[in-house]
């Protein structure tokens, strides 16, 4: 695991909560907004299993620690998109809270219902993104979450241990966090 | 009946966007060379932080600074460390990311030297 430069993260006393919100005015159609809503909230509660940190959807997006948006090509923050495929994200260090995601890409709920064949996992994105969100940046093991890259309709949906040791040294962890659990299953889904 | 000539296929045709999707073409390419669109690379390079170089100075120029940002990124994304452009990190280059940068730029040599 990494970090960016001066180690940030969010400052105030652990336990916390932490709000989010997404732009009313940059939203995508081809996604329901509540199967978006659905997907942030477990993206969300994949990092506060393991750190003393709560997330908790807020209605006033100016308001909220973390903005959420999807947006097309220059979006004025000096990292424009590209279109289908190339960069499909990006979230800013703390305590910034800004993440915005590509609104070109085909974005996937459920691999069942999306047969594209560009489908992007809006899952495996949003946790990733959350990550930078709250401090960590690009890791170099390929199976974490914060490795940088994700293939067309594959997921990344599960915290490795790179990627806990690395928020945990930011945060602490949680204190209902058990990694003895966590080592148990990687074993069971290695040998599924 | 002549046997077909022998292909390098990589696994990456359909999970690229226009830009990126011209990468194949340089596998093998290595130091010394010049060819049309490295520039290309070298800015792939360039916004993910392992590559500083003023934009008027980048060119299609396979040159020493090059070589060392793909050792970078090879060594970053846990890829075999050779310094060339292999199918395995032509591969990785055209898969799609996140476009936060992976590492802070090198140091300019050339400020270094003042």
């Amino acid at each position: 695991y990494k970090y960016f430069k001066g180690k940030p993260r969010w400052s105030r006393a652990m336990p916390t909560t932490l709000t989010y919100a997404f732009s009313p005015n940059n939203i995508i159609s081809s996604v329901n907004l509540s199967d978006i809503k659905v997907i942030f909230r477990r993206a969300f509660s994949r990092w506060s299993s393991v750190i003393p940190v709560n997330f908790t959807e807020a209605e006033d997006y100016g308001f909220s620690d973390i903005k959420i948006g999807f947006y097309n090509g220059d979006h004025d923050d000096g990292e424009p998109f590209d279109g289908v495929l190339g960069v499909l994200a990006h979230g800013f260090s703390p305590e910034s809270g800004r993440l915005h995601l590509d609104a070109a890409e085909t974005w996937a709920v459920d691999f069942e219902r999306e047969k594209s064949a560009v489908a992007i996992d809006l899952e495996s994105v949003a946790i990733h993104e959350i990550g930078h969100v709250l401090g960590l940046a690009h890791s170099s093991v390929k199976e974490s979450v914060m490795y940088p890259s994700l293939k067309p309709r594959e997921k990344k949906t599960d915290l490795k241990v790179d990627d806990i040791e690395g928020i945990q040294q930011l945060y602490g962890s949680n204190p209902n966090f058990n990694i003895e659990a966590l080592a148990q299953s990687d074993t069971s889904s290695n040998r599924g | 009946r002549t046997t077909p000539p022998a292909t390098t296929m990589i696994s990456t045709v359909n999970h690229h966007n226009s830009t990126w999707s011209t990468f194949g073409k340089f596998i093998d390419t290595s130091k010394g060379s010049h060819v049309s669109g490295i520039s290309d690379l070298k800015n792939y390079m360039q916004r993910f932080g392992y590559l500083q170089v003023s934009e008027t100075s980048i060119n299609d120029e396979f040159n020493e600074e090059f070589e060392v940002a793909i050792t970078r990124y090879q060594r970053k994304l846990g890829l075999t460390v050779t310094g060339k452009l292999d199918t395995e990190t032509i591969s990785q280059m055209t898969v799609p990311r996140c476009g936060v940068r992976d590492t802070a730029p090198p140091l300019n040599t050339h400020a270094i030297q003042h």
